[in-house]
């Protein structure tokens, strides 16, 4: 089993502490910060990282990319094009080996899941969201989370999530679609698929640190004024998040890469 | 009695809340967020309220300038400009009126103060805060506060301060300087001045809303694992910002103004 998530968004969104919370693991080795001087000539690279994990017996080979240097310069107007070129080069790289003559062990390195992170201090998309989800949303299954949303109030987070997906209809971004449910699935799953989508974009919230509450040890953050639990359900959508990318939607994400994304980029190739 | 304050930053990170907490005043009439489209035209506008209002008897005229759009486009490489024109205007228009007839009714519009609001997320200032603040910190006082502090922890907030003072060092950012106390102050104002000084830069949180908490109520936040109080020492800097600006520091900002920044305007304007 092979399964890669793209994460991108500006430095300091909590991306890295996202990553290492939903796969219980330290990707992420202490990165040094870079000073304010290396901010400014900052361009967008692209780094990746490989770890197994195990789930329910499961193994899986999970890839993670990061994109560090995006959205952070004085001027971000081309910060989406390393992006984009890495997820073609991963295209092209698969069209060539399925061409070729050793189809049996293909790597496969396609991004089957771009995780978008979407400041909460706006007051809904900015203009760099907008920029990079329209040139990549039909390359990649898109799915935008509010990060940080241990900074907003529960009316915050609602008003939030409603502006972002007007935006988002507005600017004509189409980020992936949950597959409608098949008339036979049961009844919880059906339910559980309709609480997700009206959940969307997922308001989450990460951390590395285990505090003790009320005798419990628990994920979160300690403040002065009481302790944010990163896995209870009150205070974000992050196990709706986990739930969504390991158990029940990693399987559509790869199809629809497969189908969709992929085959697209493979017309478009080979109609020149 | 007069003051002008200016508040920059990114729009969103809590400028407008902020002003009404420290002054009790509704200033910014709600103004109806822009649409995402509008956003990527922005350009920085410079808008001023002025309010009256009364301290320990003292009436006090304020005005403070807004600067909508700072840091909000795709391109930021330019959007100081527009600040440091007004700056630039005010002390033009000051000049006039000293060397004109009527020296006895000059309105003073001078920006005594800069507070500039970083934001709670980077891993210390962004390139856009180190091109503001160098082009300013020689035309106007310049207070930097870290904004939506009830988003990072006790120890996140104080290797957030540690950072951003090594960083203005580096980029030889001069921030307004408290006074040195004279021999003579008494014991307590030596005491509260030395502790302004190891609090730089502030780390603020600011609110509109009252809320009861164990029978009182408090200007705060309420989130689900707690309230924040905004005029909680334990929780913010904000009694200590409200203090320095209103009471403590608010004549010598001026004299600042009247006697460095408006000289050095006056004297490369004769020198030409
Ligand atoms: N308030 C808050 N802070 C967070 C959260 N996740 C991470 N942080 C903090 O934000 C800072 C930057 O996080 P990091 O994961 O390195 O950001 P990245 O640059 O996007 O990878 C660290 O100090 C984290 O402790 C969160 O959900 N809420
Ligand atoms: N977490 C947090 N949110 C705040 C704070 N101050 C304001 N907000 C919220 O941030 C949003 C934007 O605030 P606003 O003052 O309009 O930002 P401005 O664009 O900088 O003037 C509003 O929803 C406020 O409720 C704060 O100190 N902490």
């Amino acid at each position: 089993f092979e399964f890669t998530l793209m994460v991108v968004g500006e430095s300091g969104l909590g991306k890295s502490t996202l990553v290492n919370s939903l796969f219980l693991t330290d990707l992420y080795a202490k990165r040094a910060p870079n000073s304010a001087k290396d901010r400014i000539n900052k361009t967008v690279t692209i780094e990746t990282n490989c770890v197994e994990i195990e789930e329910k017996g499961v193994r899986l080979r999970l890839t993670v990319v990061d994109t560090p240097g995006f959205g952070d310069a004085l001027n971000n107007d081309k910060c989406e094009e390393a992006i984009i070129k890495y997820v073609a080069n991963q295209y092209e790289a698969y069209l060539q080996d399925e061409s070729g003559l050793n189809r049996r062990n293909i790597v496969d390195n396609r991004v089957h899941c771009c995780l978008y992170f979407i400041s909460p201090y706006g007051r809904g998309l900015k203009p760099i969201d907008i920029k990079f989800m329209r040139s990549l949303h039909d390359k990649v299954n898109i799915v935008p989370v509010i990060a940080k949303a241990d900074t907003l109030t529960k009316s915050e987070i609602r008003s939030l999530k409603a502006r972002i997906l007007e935006e988002i209809e507005e600017a004509s971004i189409r980020i992936y679609q949950f597959p409608e449910c098949d008339s036979d699935e049961d009844e919880d799953f059906v339910e559980m698929n309709k609480d997700l989508k009206e959940s969307l974009p997922f308001a989450v919230i990460g951390s590395n640190t285990f505090i003790v509450k009320e005798g419990n040890r628990v994920i979160g953050r300690q403040y002065p004024w009481g302790v944010v639990e990163v896995e209870n359900p009150e205070h974000s959508d992050f196990g709706k998040l986990r739930n969504m990318l390991i158990r029940t939607h990693m399987q559509d994400l790869k199809e629809v890469t497969r189908d969709v994304h992929y085959e697209n980029f493979r017309s478009q190739k080979l109609s020149y």
